[in-house]
């Protein structure tokens, strides 16, 4: 099973147009590794994206810390449904 | 495998195999509401079911274990609202759209969302199913690159997953509303995706989406926007409301669902059942709506 050590989920604030099409490019560089849950879109509007570790100069928070412990913590939820 | 549907856990997440006994499991107990009708393979050979709810044999379902059969058959017989609805339409649920990607996300990579069909020249695997469909395909909100997530296959139709239910609605020939729902955003959406000119149905589609929404607050207060795909999330080419409207399906809808507490595809555990009650609201309020506006 792949485990996703550290990896963050952000939510990234854009505020203009500018903003939209730097994370569009972002998007397209596929060694950065990025998962777009919630892709670019227009100003304003959230976007939310699983990176390996933070990065980038623009704004955002962090929505989920540890993707992975979220990932154990179903997993061990399924289990003890079954057991 | 739980023994009835009356022990099975409504508030966990389940593998495919679970579901799939699930639905045999509502079968066997409604056997004359429930049936269940494969509709094809998937890549992998996986079977794909839609289950479906009629009426048909109504009279007998007084002897039916009510509490046992989620909220359709609760409420049918009880709620005069859906108890009109199902009195005069079917309603086909299709649990799992992408059941190899399902049993891939449990299995090996909870993230995967797409099919896990191979593309010829290339290593990734796997076609973003909204975006296969026959409508503006292959257009911007689209990608061709098989390594996206939103690669949208090398035709329309490529990924057997969407030929089968496109081949089922073509062959039932009479569907009259049409709701594809997916997480997260909190979003109801009409068509168009590909394309920003508003559909002939427009403000009948947008009273009804506000509608919709009003119910669904009415619960928790979940608030959900809507409007057409494009102008309520961005362009979106291929997409599966785009196709069903474009076969005559007026009430065509896309559900983005909540996202309290802002966990996206990992919604907790303890969301599933107040996400399916709000939902419910808003289905209701769609499928009313298509019962007494018919076209």
């Amino acid at each position: 099973t792949l485990t996703l050590p550290r990896h963050q989920v952000l939510r990234i604030s854009v505020a203009d147009e500018a903003q939209v099409q730097k994370v569009k490019e972002l998007e397209d560089l596929e060694d950065l590794q990025l998962d777009f849950w919630r892709g670019p879109a227009h100003p304003g509007f959230p976007i939310d994206v699983r990176v390996p570790s933070p990065s980038h100069s623009i704004s955002y928070e962090t929505m989920i810390e540890d993707v992975q412990s979220l990932l154990e913590e179903e997993q061990e939820q399924m289990f003890a449904f079954r057991s | 495998r739980a023994r009835s549907t009356d022990t099975f856990n409504y508030a966990t997440y389940h593998t495919l195999e679970e579901i799939y006994d699930f639905l045999d499991l509502l079968v066997e107990e409604n056997p004359h509401l429930v049936s269940k009708i494969q509709i094809g393979n998937t890549y992998e050979g996986r079977p794909i079911y839609v289950l479906k709810v009629t009426s048909t044999w109504n009279t007998l379902l007084n002897g039916l274990p009510m509490q046992t059969f989620g909220k359709i058959t609760q409420d049918y017989g009880q709620d005069a609202a859906f108890t009109a609805i199902l009195d005069t339409m079917d309603i086909f649920l299709e649990i799992v759209t992408n059941p190899d990607g399902f049993a891939f996300t449990h299995s090996t990579n909870r993230m995967w969302r797409k099919t896990r069909s191979h593309t010829a020249g290339s290593l990734c695997i796997g076609v973003d199913p909204n975006r296969n469909w026959d409508a503006g395909f292959g257009l911007s909100g689209a990608s061709s690159n098989p390594c996206s997530e939103t690669y949208h296959g090398k035709f329309a139709n490529s990924e057997v997953e969407v030929k089968s239910i496109v081949d089922f609605v073509k062959d039932h020939g009479n569907i009259k509303a049409f709701i594809s729902i997916h997480s997260y955003s909190q979003l109801l959406m009409y068509p168009y995706g590909y394309k920003t000119e508003p559909v002939p149905d427009q403000d009948e589609l947008d009273q009804l989406s506000k509608a919709a929404v009003t119910a669904l607050a009415s619960l928790y207060g979940t608030k959900f926007n809507y409007g057409s795909i494009i102008k309520a999330i961005y362009q979106a080419s291929g997409s599966t409301i785009d196709w069903t409207y474009s076969q005559g399906i007026k009430y065509s809808f896309t559900f983005e669902l909540r996202d309290t507490g802002r966990y996206g595809f990992l919604l907790p555990a303890s969301q599933i059942i107040p996400t399916a009650k709000e939902t419910w609201l808003a289905l209701l309020t769609i499928m009313e709506h298509t019962l007494n506006h018919p076209y």
